[in-house]
């Protein structure tokens, strides 16, 4: 795969996905 | 409405889904603890589509020899993969207690009458570690077939990976354990073969005061 040891930080995802919700 | 707005294909939706510790109190009471939760939602047409993600960019989280992932999707339907991103609750005191239950309960429903068969893979380094294959049959209420995965027990790697990255001291450590730790879901129809649902799971440790969060996506390829 072609981003196989890529860390997750570094792949190409929404912003939200590092966006803990707040809501309760 | 809720097709895109929600965790559901054209023929099964997931209506709640949650990994739980049940702590009994007394003989008549006990704390219930949430570790991950989907709780019932109820999109209408004005809310927004969840948003996408390339399946690509997660392949090698999940199975990827025969039948894994990448041959899934590409069997399709497209329309019935799903990413979760959970951020668990890990605030709970952990006791090697045998009155302890550690359960998964979840709920699914279909215009549809069928038996649907669940497997669930908890994946480490994109490798599989642990299966548990369900069965389940449906009950017709309200006018649909509902399906309910009751109070599962958690496996005992399960149980053995909580209390290990509950010994972590940092959730900066914890969550640099959850980067190669992954759960895929994929349920089918028993008799058709027919993917209904697939479902990645990727996970952080929550740093909310409110529990458990979550964030659902599509998974596409563009």
């Amino acid at each position: 795969s072609a981003v196989e040891q890529v860390p997750m930080r570094k792949r190409q995802l929404p912003a939200s996905f590092w966006e803990e919700p707040k809501l309760t | 409405p809720w097709q895109g707005r929600s965790i559901a294909s054209s023929k099964l939706r997931m209506l709640e889904f949650s990994a739980f510790l049940e702590q009994p109190q007394d003989p008549e009471t006990f704390n219930k603890h949430l570790f991950v939760h989907i709780g019932q939602s109820n999109p209408s047409y004005s809310d927004a589509y969840l948003e996408s993600v390339d399946i690509r960019q997660i392949y090698d989280k999940f199975p990827e020899k025969k039948g894994g992932l990448k041959d899934l999707f590409d069997k399709g339907p497209h329309n019935a993969f799903f990413l979760v991103k959970f951020w668990a609750d890990l605030s709970v005191n952990l006791q090697d207690d045998s009155s302890f239950f550690y359960g998964v309960s979840s709920q699914y429903e279909s215009s549809e009458n069928m038996i649907i068969t669940s497997s669930t893979k908890v994946c480490s380094f994109g490798k599989q570690v642990v299966e548990k294959v369900e069965t389940e049959y449906a009950r017709f209420e309200n006018g649909r077939y509902v399906f309910r995965i009751h109070r599962s027990p958690l496996c005992e790697y399960m149980i053995n990976f909580i209390h290990k990255l509950k010994h972590l001291p940092e959730k900066y450590m914890m969550n640099s354990v959850l980067e190669n730790f992954t759960i895929l879901q994929v349920v089918t129809n028993r008799d058709t073969l027919e993917t209904l649902l697939c479902i990645a799971y990727v996970f952080e440790v929550s740093t909310s005061e409110h529990g458990a969060q979550h964030h659902i996506y599509r998974l596409v390829k563009d």
